[in-house]
C-alpha cells in the first residue's frame, strides 16, 4: 500500500459535508 | 458517488477541491468513528491532495491514517487532560 506521509494536527477545522444534517443527523 | 480521479479534481478550483475529497472522506471516516468524524475529516484535509486520492484508493491506508488522527487527538486530549489537572493543583 501506499506510505503517506504526513503531520496531522488537532488545530485543523472540522469539515462537514455539503446536506450533513440531511443524511447523518436522522 | 463515483470515485474521484485527478483529473476531476484538477477540473475543479483549488477552493472546491478539498470540498470534493471531503465529501468522499467523510461517510468512510463516519462508518468507523461516528462522533470524531468532522474533526478527523478536517485533519485529513490538510494532507495534500495527491496523497489524499491514494487514500481514497487505498482503504487500508486510509483505515491507518484515520488510526494515526485518532491517536493524535486521544494524546493531545491527554495532555490536556494533565495540563487541567496540574494547574488546578496549584
Amino acid at each position: 500500500a501506499p506510505v503517506v506521509k504526513s503531520k496531522l494536527s488537532v488545530k485543523a477545522p472540522e469539515f462537514y459535508p455539503s446536506g450533513y444534517n440531511q443524511n447523518f443527523n436522522q | 458517488q463515483e470515485p474521484l480521479t485527478a483529473s476531476m479534481l484538477a477540473a475543479a478550483p483549488p477552493q472546491e477541491q478539498k470540498q470534493m475529497i471531503g465529501e468522499r472522506l467523510y461517510p468512510l471516516i463516519h462508518a468507523t468513528h461516528p462522533s470524531l468524524a468532522g474533526k478527523i475529516t478536517g485533519m485529513l484535509l490538510e494532507i495534500d491532495n495527491t496523497e489524499l486520492l491514494l487514500l481514497l484508493e487505498s482503504p487500508d491506508s486510509l483505515h491507518c491514517k484515520i488510526e494515526e488522527a485518532v491517536a493524535v487527538l486521544q494524546a493531545h486530549q491527554a495532555t490536556e487532560t494533565s495540563h487541567k489537572s496540574s494547574t488546578t493543583a496549584f
